[in-house]
């Protein structure tokens, strides 16, 4: 694993996060859902806890957005990039902003979104990308059966050292 | 004939542009990369990726080039 130069992370235990803009690919219950259930992994592993808000801004701002949406980095259409997050920091940092031009599912036909979502939220939380392929932080997609999906090794490791480990 | 083609080699330069330009990286601004910094970046990239270290644009590197991805720099900064 790796984190980011200077190891920005978040000085607090609880996170909040705001979905603005949804994909009309799912049921905006599938979305909340799965957002959820990607932050859970995080939750998880470490001391740190992840709560919905529905108004104001939250630390991690989330949207669904094709082409250009707001920051320099507009995304490219179907395929190629599929989304990206911020480093933690205040105003943009945190924020995790995916390509709607993709096609987002909840299996291997498209896009998984667990699979992205947990990605970004590992970058949102100081996780950079890791040159393991069997880590969810390495850069390319690959899908894999999310059926009680955890955070492979090398994550949980990156992750728990910014944040310390819950004992379950 | 060549390797790859004119396209690829476009492509390749602006993957390498988006996902691997930091500023203590060899300069690839502008619409073209120098050949000579195309093959250190490539090489870069080629590493972090368990590919082949050449600094050749050849089939295996396009391929990782053309899967789908994060959009966050492989290159921290």
């Amino acid at each position: 694993f790796r984190h980011f130069n200077g190891k920005p992370k978040w000085d607090k235990k609880t996170i909040t996060y705001r979905i603005t803009e949804y994909t009309p690919d799912l049921s905006q219950r599938e979305v909340d859902g799965t957002i959820a259930q990607a932050f859970k992994l995080y939750s998880d592993v470490t001391l740190l806890d992840f709560q919905q808000i529905y108004g104001g801004t939250a630390d991690i701002m989330i949207l669904f957005k094709a082409r250009n949406h707001g920051d320099f980095y507009p995304f490219d259409g179907q395929g190629g990039v599929l989304a990206h997050a911020m480093s933690p920091g205040p105003n943009d940092g945190g924020d995790a902003h995916f390509d709607e031009d993709e096609k987002w599912t909840l299996s291997s036909a498209g896009v998984n979104l667990l699979l992205v979502a947990a990605h970004e939220f590992g970058h949102a939380l100081g996780l950079d990308h890791s040159q393991d392929p069997s880590a969810l932080m390495y850069p390319t997609y690959k899908y894999v059966n999310t059926q009680g999906y955890q955070l492979p090794l090398d994550d949980k490791q990156g992750i728990q050292a910014l944040y310390g480990a819950r004992k379950s | 004939a060549p390797a790859t083609s004119t396209v690829d080699q476009e492509k390749a330069e602006e993957y390498l542009k988006q996902f691997y330009s930091d500023p203590n990286a060899p300069s690839i601004s502008g619409r073209r990369v120098k050949v000579q910094d195309f093959e250190t970046i490539l090489k870069k990239m080629q590493e972090f990726f368990g590919l082949e270290v050449t600094g050749k644009l050849d089939t295996n590197t396009i391929e990782v080039m053309k899967k789908p991805r994060c959009g966050v720099s492989d290159v921290s900064n």
